[in-house]
C-alpha cells in the first residue's frame, strides 16, 4: 500500500 | 529538512524581501509583472489549503503565512497604491495568464496524486508555480533593461528553484521512499525557465556590466 504522506514541503 | 531545502526556502524569502524593498524604497514596481504577482497569489492560496488539516512545523506553518501575506501585499501595492500603481508597465505585461491557469488546472484534473479537493489543488499549485514566472521572464526580455532589483528579484527566485533540486536529490538518496514525481518533474520544467536568464546574470555579472537581455 502507498503511504500517505503529507506535503511537507513548501 | 536538509540544507538545500533551507537554503532554497531562504532564497525564496529573500527574493520576496526583494521585491517588497524595490517597490517600498524607490515607490515603483517598474518591470514587475503584475500577473505573476497574481499567479503566485493562486499558488499559495491553492497549495496552503492544508494549513487548516495538517500541521507539519512550527516553521512550515509560520512560511506559509508568510508566503500567502506576502504575496497579496504586492499584488495589493500594484494594484491599489496610488504612487506605486502609476508606475506598473502595463503596456510590457500582456501575457496571457488565463491560459495558464486553465491549463494548469487542466492538467491537475488529469495528474495527481489522489483524487480528493486537496490533492487537486495541491497539484495544481505545483503546475501553476512552474510556469507563474514566465509573464515576468516575457516582460523582462521585452524592456530589455533590467533594474539592480528586478534583477535580484529573478535571481533569488531562480536561486530557490535550484536548490529546491537540490533538496530532492538529497532526499532521495537519504529517504527510503521518497519519491515526488509531480513536484520533482514540475520543479525541473521550472528551473529550466530561469536557465537563459542565469546565463546573462552571470555574464553581466562577470563583466561587472548592468544586466541586459536580447531582444
Amino acid at each position: 500500500a502507498v503511504e500517505e504522506v503529507p506535503h511537507d514541503e513548501l | 529538512m536538509n540544507i538545500f531545502r533551507f537554503a532554497g526556502d531562504m532564497t525564496h524569502l529573500i527574493s520576496i524581501v526583494v521585491l517588497l524593498l524595490k517597490i517600498y524604497a524607490t515607490k515603483s514596481c517598474s518591470g514587475i509583472s503584475l500577473k505573476t504577482q497574481e499567479l503566485y497569489v493562486i499558488v499559495f492560496l491553492a497549495r496552503y489549503l492544508d494549513l487548516f488539516t495538517d500541521f507539519i512545523s512550527v516553521y512550515n506553518t509560520v512560511m506559509k503565512l508568510v508566503f500567502i501575506g506576502s504575496s497579496l501585499a504586492i499584488v495589493w501595492c500594484m494594484r491599489m497604491h496610488r504612487a506605486v500603481k502609476r508606475t506598473y508597465d502595463k503596456e510590457l505585461d500582456t501575457f496571457r495568464h488565463y491560459f495558464l491557469v486553465l491549463g494548469s488546472f487542466v492538467l491537475a484534473l488529469l495528474l495527481h496524486e489522489k483524487f480528493t479537493f486537496q490533492e487537486i489543488f495541491w497539484a495544481f499549485s505545483i503546475y501553476l508555480e512552474a510556469v507563474a514566472i514566465l509573464p515576468q521572464l516575457v516582460m523582462l526580455q521585452r524592456s530589455g533593461n533590467v533594474d539592480n532589483l528586478t534583477g535580484q528579484y529573478v535571481f533569488f527566485l531562480g536561486a530557490y528553484r535550484a536548490f529546491y533540486i537540490l533538496n530532492w536529490i538529497y532526499r532521495f538518496f537519504t529517504e527510503p521512499h521518497f519519491s515526488r514525481w509531480i513536484a520533482c518533474l514540475s520543479g525541473l520544467v521550472q528551473t529550466a525557465f530561469y536557465a537563459d536568464f542565469f546565463y546573462y546574470y552571470f555574464i553581466s555579472w562577470k563583466n561587472n556590466a548592468k544586466l541586459q537581455l536580447p531582444a
